[in-house]
C-alpha cells in the first residue's frame, strides 16, 4: 500500500502542479489524494473484510478462488482413515504401506479415468489413466501409491460360479501343486483354487497402441505383487509407482496411464474372469458407493515446504 | 466468634481479589472458527471448525514463569514501570502454535489432505 499510495500521491502531485498555480495547494489536494487511496485499500464493509479474509486464507491453501463443485464428490475412506489417524495424532503410517518415506504435509487422491487412446489389448489385462493435472509444480513429489482392492468372496464366488456351471475348463499346465482333473468333485475344486497365487504387474505405459493400427503397447514393468488368496479378508495391495508419477508430474503429455497385469504366480496365464476378485472396472451388479470404496485409488505425498510434515513414523525396534 | 468471622470473611475476599487478577493476566481464551458459518463446508470437507484459541490479557511486573518471557520483555516491563508514556507494555501473544489437518476438495473437486502449521495457539506469553 505504501508503494501505490507514493505512485498515486505522485501522479496527484503532477496533476494538481498543472492545474493550480500555487505548490502550497497542490501539496494539500496530494495529501487528500493519498489519505484516500489508502482509505480506499482497507476493506469498509464486513463483506469487503470477509473477502479479504476468504482470499488470505485461499492462498494459505493455495487455491486461487474457491472451488466450485459441480457434483458431490466422493471422499474415499483411506484419506478418511488418514485423516483420523492425523487427528488423534496416532502413527499415520498405520494405514498406509510401511515403506519408508520422505516427509510430505499433502496428500492427494486421485480416481482413474479411461484412457484416451485404444486400451492395450491383453487377456487379463486393464489400462488405467489418472489425471494428475491439480499437482502444484512447486510440490516435491516425494511418494505414489496405487491400491487395488483385492476381495477374496468375490474371487470365490467366480470361482464357485463357474465351476458349478461346468462350462469352462480348467488348464492342465498349472503348477503339479495345483493340478485339477475333470474327476474331482467342486468341493476340492474350490479348495485348490482359492490357493492359487496370483501376481499382479503394474506397468507404466510408454507408448499406447495407435487407432486403427496392430502395433503393440510398450510398457515398462514398475511394481509387482504376488498375493496368496488364503486369507478370507479383503485388503488392498499397495504398489509403488512413484517413478511413473514423477515422470507424469515433470512431463504431463507422457502421461499415458498404468497398465495391470495379472497372472499365476507360476507363469501361466490366469484362466476364469481374473478381473472380478481384483476391482479394475465396474460391473453392472456393484452399488455405486460399494464400487467408490474398492476402485483403484492413486495416492501421492508431496511437500509444499511449509508445515509440519506428515510424515511415516517408524516402527520401534523391540 | 464475631472477630473470627470478620477474619474468615477477608481472607475469602482476598482470595477472590487475588483470582481476580489472575484473570487478567496474559493467558489463553477460547476461540472457534466454523468453517460452516461461513459456507466453507462445501469444499472443507473435515473438520467443519476448529478451537483456534486466542491470547489475551495484561503482562504486570514481576511476570510470572509460566508466562515464558524473555530477557526482553523483563527489561521492556521495567522501564514501562518507569516511563509508561513513553514505552509500552510488553505483549501478551502466542508463544506456541500447533498445526492441524484439514481434508478439502481443490478446484479440480479432488481431495486433499493438507497439513497447516501454526493455526492452533498452544500458549500464550509475554513477550
Amino acid at each position: 500500500s505504501s508503494s501505490s499510495s507514493s505512485t498515486s500521491s505522485s501522479s496527484s502531485v503532477s496533476s494538481s502542479s498543472s492545474t493550480s498555480s500555487s505548490s502550497s495547494s497542490s501539496s494539500s489536494s496530494s495529501s487528500l489524494k493519498v489519505t484516500a487511496t489508502k482509505k480506499d485499500n482497507f476493506p469498509q464493509t464486513h463483506d469487503d473484510l470477509f473477502k479479504a479474509f476468504e482470499a488470505n486464507l485461499l492462498q494459505i491453501f493455495g487455491l486461487k478462488n474457491r472451488p466450485k463443485l459441480n457434483e458431490k464428490t466422493f471422499v474415499p475412506q483411506y484419506m478418511w482413515d488418514l485423516y483420523d489417524s492425523h487427528k488423534q495424532k496416532k502413527d499415520p503410517s498405520a494405514p498406509t504401506s510401511g515403506r519408508g518415506y520422505l516427509p510430505a504435509n499433502t496428500v492427494r487422491s486421485f480416481y482413474h479415468i479411461d484412457p484416451h487412446f485404444m486400451d492395450c489389448t491383453e487377456e487379463n489385462a486393464s489400462t488405467i489413466m489418472f489425471n494428475i493435472s491439480n499437482m502444484m509444480e512447486e510440490e516435491i513429489l516425494t511418494a505414489a501409491d496405487l491400491r487395488i482392492f483385492w476381495d477374496p468372496k468375490f474371487y470365490e464366488y467366480n470361482y464357485r460360479g463357474a465351476a458349478s456351471s461346468s462350462d469352462i475348463s480348467i488348464d492342465n499346465s498349472y503348477d503339479s501343486n495345483y493340478n485339477i482333473t475333470r474327476d474331482n468333485n467342486n468341493k476340492n475344486m474350490f479348495k485348490k483354487l482359492k490357493y492359487f497365487p496370483i501376481r499382479i504387474e503394474v506397468h507404466e505405459v510408454i507408448s499406447p497402441p495407435r487407432w486403427g493400427s496392430s502395433s503393440e503397447c510398450i510398457t515398462r514393468l514398475i511394481d509387482t505383487k504376488v498375493i496368496h488368496s488364503n486369507s478370507n479378508t479383503s485388503t488392498w495391495v499397495v504398489f509403488d509407482v512413484h517413478p511413473a508419477v514423477l515422470k507424469w508430474k515433470q512431463t504431463p503429455h507422457l502421461n499415458h496411464g498404468l497398465h495391470i497385469r495379472l497372472s499365476t504366480a507360476t507363469k501361466n496365464p490366469v484362466s476364469v474372469q481374473p478381473h472380478q476378485h481384483i476391482r479394475l472396472k465396474r460391473t453392472a451388479d456393484i452399488e455405486q458407493n460399494e464400487w467408490q470404496n474398492s476402485r483403484p485409488l492413486l495416492i501421492t505425498y508431496t511437500d509444499d515446504g511449509k508445515g509440519v510434515p506428515l510424515k511415516r513414523s517408524r516402527r520401534s525396534a523391540r | 466468634h464475631r472477630r473470627e468471622r470478620g477474619k474468615k470473611k477477608r481472607r475469602r475476599s482476598k482470595k477472590v481479589q487475588r483470582h481476580r487478577k489472575a484473570g487478567a493476566e496474559c493467558r489463553r481464551h477460547p476461540m472457534y472458527v466454523s468453517f460452516n458459518e461461513v459456507g466453507w463446508t462445501e469444499w472443507i470437507v473435515a473438520p467443519v471448525g476448529y478451537q483456534a484459541f486466542y491470547c489475551d490479557g495484561k503482562c504486570p511486573f514481576p511476570i510470572s514463569d509460566y508466562l515464558n518471557s524473555t530477557n526482553h520483555a523483563i527489561v521492556q516491563t521495567l522501564v514501562n514501570s518507569v516511563m509508561p508514556d513513553r514505552i509500552p507494555e510488553v505483549c501478551c501473544v502466542p508463544t506456541e502454535l500447533s498445526s492441524i489437518s484439514m481434508l478439502y476438495l481443490d478446484e479440480q473437486n479432488k481431495v486433499v489432505l493438507k497439513n497447516y502449521q501454526g493455526m492452533v495457539v498452544k500458549a500464550c506469553g509475554c513477550r
